[in-house]
């Protein structure tokens, strides 16, 4: 039991600085995880401290919504590596972000799809759905007493990247 | 393995019988506000085994349908997940897909893996042999819940340790 | 103190309704506050329910994101127009709101503060913040230890209207 | 009247003096996650009383720039906020303009009206005069909070009436 532990610790320690540089596109971007105990790290808490890109060390508490998010996604994604579910759906997690970190998360989520998940979005930004491979449209139907949801498909991987017109 | 599309029977916003699908591997939902995006997510949540608590109810039977005006539409609703290998994205009926089904029967649920009736850890287990652990939370963020991920108190990070290890 | 209470009340009770078809932009849209007790009002709790445009009665919780945000702005606003303060200060408050929403409060907002208050808000969607008088940019100067924030402002006064075009 | 413009000296990420605005009558503040936007809207509250933990901060000295990292730049931190009346947008320094300032002493706060030290009391008092009640909470909406208000118990609207009356 404590061998797991340490086992998933240890992963998810070394490679969320990596994910974490990877997300703020930044190599002085830093996140590193650190239990409070070190002998027995499943006894006390564990700390959580990422610093932004140019930034020095401070309480997470003082990070602003986007960075928040960011520093959320990175924990995220660094635990599914440790234990990979093989898909995603992630609702809105681009409410809090400015655009130049929604296609950098976009970007993240486009590269790992080919190689490691399949991810399924819930977005209201233009900027951030125009990467992906398929749209799933949802429009209520007029007329009935509640809400009545209908879909359309929209497979984008048949027009060329919008990637490359966007860089 | 990844999810082709599902199938959803009354399930809240959804009447009828309706498919969605095919996802991709990079699939978005889109459109305006209350049309039901979240509902979609709900779908996937519950079909996987997800408590109410976690759907926006107080009890099943609110996710049938109608229900929240009072006046649902069937005594039951149905979500079925059709899960497939890679490669074959738009091949139909692969006879490797695996179809897990959970319907809402009264005030409980029926769980169903390609058709027929499973025990609810049977159903659980299924999905832990693909990797798919509703406990370990680490693939599921409802609306307006990321930035909570980040501010995790660091005992509730190391229970989050426990859970995926 | 009871004289007080009720005369609040009915003013917001019976504005909060027209606001709320303001904010749809449609006059099937209904919105009402009900006190529990009728009778006296102040001693229990006061309900309040929303009926989106097209949509029966439901309770509150089985709002989407969007539509919360939508009801919490009529209720906001009507409760100001008793008790006026000179201005508001809102921090992202169109973060789950879809184009057609932004665009909807935007030219809410737009109209009131020509008349009956001041309005700072901070937005990241061009959608919204095209439609105020003045933008204040702000930037954060590279290099220092911590975060050195810095302001450009640019009044948005001079140019033709967006609203003219956007329409 | 109407806020015509800030000024900040070394209050959260404002390093220095700057002055903020003119603020017209419809102001948006734009920029980057993490550049300060809602620091901004931290002073704006700050100046007008409230309490620290709606600014985000433990405790006063926080709010001095450089604080977090361990590096305070001052031992004091300053905002006031020039109040106007309608019609004089751009006139600068009108009689009728009044500075409301709070400073940051040590660990108290230091309130005045153009200039005068004044108590806590008759600082609110004077605000209240113009409908600005922190206290009835009806006009700042803070980062990740607007849904919160059409979710409140019937209780709690009960006690939002209470305030405003
Ligand atoms: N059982 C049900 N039967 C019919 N309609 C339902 C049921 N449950 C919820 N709804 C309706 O579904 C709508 C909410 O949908 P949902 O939360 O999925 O919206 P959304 O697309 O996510 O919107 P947003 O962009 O604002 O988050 C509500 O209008 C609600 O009344
Ligand atoms: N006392 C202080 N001195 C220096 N920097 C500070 C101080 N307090 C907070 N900060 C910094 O200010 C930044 C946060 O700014 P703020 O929360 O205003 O961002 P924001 O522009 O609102 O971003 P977002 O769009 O993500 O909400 C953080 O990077 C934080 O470290
Ligand atoms: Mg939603
Ligand atoms: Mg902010």
């Amino acid at each position: 039991r404590y061998d797991r532990f340490q086992d998933a610790f240890e992963h998810v320690s070394t490679i969320i600085d990596d994910i974490y540089k990877k997300l703020s596109n930044n190599t002085s971007a830093q996140a590193f995880l650190g239990p409070e105990n070190a002998e027995e790290p499943y006894l006390e808490g564990i700390s959580y401290n990422c610093i932004a890109p140019g930034k020095r060390f401070r309480p997470m508490d003082n990070l602003s919504g986007g960075e928040k998010t960011v520093a959320a996604l990175a924990l995220l994604f660094s635990i599914h590596s440790y234990q990979p579910a093989p898909f995603f759906v992630l609702d809105e997690i681009d409410a809090a972000l400015d655009n130049t970190n929604i296609n950098r998360v976009a970007r993240y989520i486009m590269q790992e799809t080919t190689t490691s998940f399949q991810c399924i979005v819930i977005s209201l930004k233009e900027e951030f759905y125009c990467h992906t491979d398929a749209l799933i449209g949802i429009y209520s139907e007029a007329g009935g007493e509640c809400t009545v949801s209908r879909t359309l498909t929209h497979d984008l991987t048949q027009y060329p990247s919008t990637i490359s017109a966007a860089s | 393995g990844f999810l082709k599309r599902l199938e959803l029977e009354n399930f809240k916003s959804y009447k009828g019988f309706q498919v969605i699908g095919p996802f991709k591997r990079f699939t978005a939902i889109i459109g305006p506000n209350g049309a039901g995006k979240s509902n979609l997510m709900d779908a996937i949540s519950f079909v996987l085994g997800e408590k109410t608590q976690h759907l926006r109810v107080r009890n099943l039977k609110d996710l049938i349908h109608g229900a929240p005006i009072g006046k649902p539409v069937a005594s039951r609703a149905k979500v079925t997940a059709v899960y497939g290998e890679e490669g074959d994205e738009e091949g139909e009926g692969r006879e490797e897909d695996i179809h897990f089904t959970r319907i809402i029967v009264g005030s409980g649920t029926e769980y169903r893996i390609n058709g027929k009736i499973v025990s609810p850890s049977d159903y659980q287990h299924k999905l832990e042999t693909l990797g798919i652990l509703i406990k370990a939370k680490n693939f599921l963020v409802f609306q307006g819940a990321v930035e909570s991920i980040a501010m995790k108190t660091p005992k509730e990070r190391t229970h989050l340790f426990e859970e995926i290890s």
